[in-house]
């Protein structure tokens, strides 16, 4: 089974042409793994994009050279996937 | 669950749960559900659309169908929660009833069931299909880019292992084929709803091309109400207009397709949430949710009922 221990989510807004351009280039980048959630669109629409652990120092590196704010939607992916998992078995034992 | 009274609604279902929920509301409203198999999955999984109808021969339809991105598991569990209240409601809301005595309504509730199972057992994350790709390790198509409307163009990838690849030819996936054959052969199909999560948008055509649909004034008019009326119930908020400009340039989307086979209205929603939870919206959100897009989704269906062509 896939975990996703210390993947995070981030939210990306970009503010001009460039940083969207930049963005853009991300998506077609496999150099850091990224699952773009909510794809980019245009400038001031929220980008999110799940980074897996192993990239996370140098995306957000990356990031911060071009001067890209972004803020953490999820801090751990597979905390709140185990909590949704309890959630389930614990209404399933309910049921039960 | 022995029945759908007790069936949970306010929690997520495994495919196989799902299956049984629909067979149990079948077997509870024979003389007003019924179940068609419109295919096979990649890995052998029957397409189960559920037909609402009051009788007659091929009468005007609404399509409704969910979670065709298979980690976007809140669409599943309200597609149930959909198909739990229309049974509830026939016979009881003046508007339903009135289309459902004129109409069939079906409701395609795991649109890509190979996916849902492997988000359940495997991968969470997973969005796409479960077909290997000729010449590549990476696994499945993105089935909202592998509709025969601007195929292959801006908006999809070409790459096996980009979360938005195309496919190798349009309506390569069964799970798509299976609809598209479905939609020419029923031939009165009048609307076609997709459901998607999240970001909270309700859109019509087109996503591949910037040219506005003849009907543009009249789709925007009616998205404009069915999200005043969705956002009555809890004050969520949705952006509405053509995918291109609300979200992005986007080839090979469904609902590009049903229009261009005439099907005037044909919308797209993006559900909950705003991006704190994601595709991991707690089940408590659910219920709501469902509420909410129902309030939207009847709005479409009065309007599609009234407004024949």
């Amino acid at each position: 089974k896939e975990t996703f221990e210390g993947h995070q989510v981030f939210r990306i807004v970009p503010k001009d042409d460039v940083q969207l351009s930049l963005l853009k280039d991300l998506e077609d980048m496999f150099e850091f793994q990224l699952d773009f959630w909510k794809d980019v669109t245009g400038v001031g629409t929220p980008v999110d994009v799940r980074v897996p652990l192993d990239s996370l120092e140098s995306f957000k590196s990356h990031l911060e050279t071009r001067d890209v704010d972004y803020s953490i939607m999820i801090e751990d992916l597979q905390a709140v996937l185990d909590q949704e998992q309890e959630e389930m078995d614990s209404a399933a034992r309910f049921a039960q | 669950p022995r029945n759908t009274d007790s069936y949970d609604y306010y929690n997520y279902h495994t495919i196989s749960e799902i299956y049984r929920f629909q067979d149990m509301l079948v077997a509870e409203n024979p003389n007003l559900v019924s179940k068609v198999v419109i295919g096979q999955s990649y890995e052998g999984r029957p397409l189960n659309v559920l037909k609402f109808s009051t009788g007659g021969t091929n009468r005007r339809a609404i399509w409704i169908d969910t979670g065709i991105h298979s980690r976007e598991w809140v669409t599943q569990a309200s597609g149930t929660w959909f198909a739990k209240k229309i049974v509830t409601d026939y016979g009881r809301d003046a508007a339903l009833t009135a289309i459902l005595d004129n109409m069939d309504i079906f409701l395609e509730i795991v649109t890509n069931p190979d996916g849902f199972y492997y988000s359940h057992t495997r991968n969470r994350m997973w969005r796409k299909t479960r077909k290997p790709n000729r010449g590549s390790s990476c696994i499945g198509v993105d089935p909202n880019r592998n509709w025969d409307a601007g195929f292959g163009g801006p908006g999809a990838s070409s790459s096996p292992c980009s979360e938005t690849y195309h496919g190798p030819s349009a309506h390569s996936e069964s799970e798509v084929k299976s609809i598209v054959d479905f939609v020419k052969s029923h031939g009165n199909i009048k609307a076609f709803i997709s459901i998607h999560a999240y970001s909270q948008m309700l859109m019509y055509p087109y996503g591949y091309t910037r040219t506005a649909v003849k009907d543009q004034a009249e789709l925007h008019a009616v998205a404009q109400r069915a999200v005043s009326n969705l956002a009555s119930l809890y004050g969520t908020r949705y952006r509405y207009g053509s995918i291109i400009n609300v979200i992005y340039q986007a080839s090979g989307g469904t609902i590009d397709w049903t229009y261009n086979q005439g099907i005037k209205y044909s919308y797209t929603f993006e559900l909950r949430d705003t991006g704190r939870y994601g595709f991991v919206l707690p089940a408590s959100q659910i219920v709501p949710t469902a509420r909410e897009t129902w309030l939207a989704l009847m709005t479409l269906m009065d309007h599609t009922f009234k407004n024949p062509y």
